[in-house]
């Protein structure tokens, strides 16, 4: 799975999410990737959510709606709200994958369970990294 | 707001030290989309743009799994999903099961932008995004010799007699 979340100098977020599925799937499952709120969800009032991983619990679990809720409504950070969805409600469960998390004011947060993501971002101010492992 | 940012991921499988001998490949991959929103974002693009650009992208590079060099369901076939959406107006757009659409993440910002729907599927889904010009390829486009042979190991892997 890849995805991208960004920012635009009009103060616009976006967020989308592109995947082949889990290898060896049964024909025609779907995972999260195409359903909004699970895998991809943006919203200027919050952020902008990309998820990747074991997509029934991400659905299950409204994963990248949650985020954007927990923002919302508990007034939590990128990092908190991240954190809390992968820590709290993922893993317990026995779901693996991640999350990036971008909102209007630039704030970013990655978070994942699994022994790498593939991950990276830029900000105007020269925030530039790349990352694969929990480095 | 003249300030803008962009973070991509590339999948959070089963990635090792191991696995990714082959890390600058992909470090490589990862600098160059963000090159790529970078640029749009720079010079006032919209974060859709940025978005569906970088991800195009991934789906042309076989190191990722998403487009070229997905991995294969239990039959053997290529099924791609995607999705969009637009923090400001909450419009969104996907579409799930294709395998003759290059890049899917651009059929799916046509769901948003032009269906008056949000999900699409299979054969609906081609046909929308034939319909509507979008480059349309043979799935055996998407099969690349690595993932083949990986697809081949695991349907071995998974007989247990």
């Amino acid at each position: 799975t890849v995805g991208c979340v960004a920012l635009d100098k009009s103060g616009n977020l976006a967020a989308g999410t592109s995947t082949g599925g889990m290898s060896m799937k049964k024909f025609g499952r779907v995972g999260d990737s195409p359903i909004i709120g699970a895998g991809t969800y943006a919203n200027n009032n919050t952020c902008a959510v990309s998820c990747t991983g074991w997509g029934e619990f991400f659905i299950r679990n409204s994963i990248a709606f949650q985020i954007n809720a927990l923002i919302a409504f508990k007034n939590l950070s990128v990092n908190e709200a991240a954190d809390y969805v992968i820590n709290q409600v993922l893993t317990p469960q026995g779901g693996t994958g991640g999350v990036i998390v971008l909102d209007a004011k630039g704030n970013f947060a990655f978070s994942f369970n699994t022994t790498g993501m593939f991950r990276a971002v830029s900000k105007s101010d020269g925030t530039r990294f790349i990352k694969m492992f929990k480095e | 707001q003249n300030s803008y940012a962009i973070m991509l991921h590339g999948g959070a499988g089963n990635i090792t030290q191991e696995n990714t001998k082959n890390s600058e490949q992909y470090k490589n991959a990862l600098d160059s989309a963000m090159f790529i929103g970078e640029n749009i974002l720079k010079n006032g693009g919209s974060s859709l743009d940025a978005v569906e650009k970088v991800i195009c992208f991934f789906e042309d590079c076989p190191l990722f799994n998403a487009g070229k060099g997905a991995v294969f369901n239990a039959d053997g076939h290529n099924e791609l999903d995607a999705s969009i959406m637009d923090g400001k107006t909450l419009q969104a757009g996907a579409v799930a099961g294709v395998s003759d659409i290059k890049n899917p993440i651009s059929a799916a910002r046509l769901v948003m932008e032009k269906s008056g729907h949000v999900l699409l599927i299979t054969d609906g889904a081609s046909k929308f995004a034939r319909e509507n010009g979008l480059e349309m390829v043979d799935s055996s486009y998407f099969k690349t010799e690595e993932s083949w042979q990986r697809y081949l190991k695991a349907k071995k892997d998974d007989k247990h007699g």
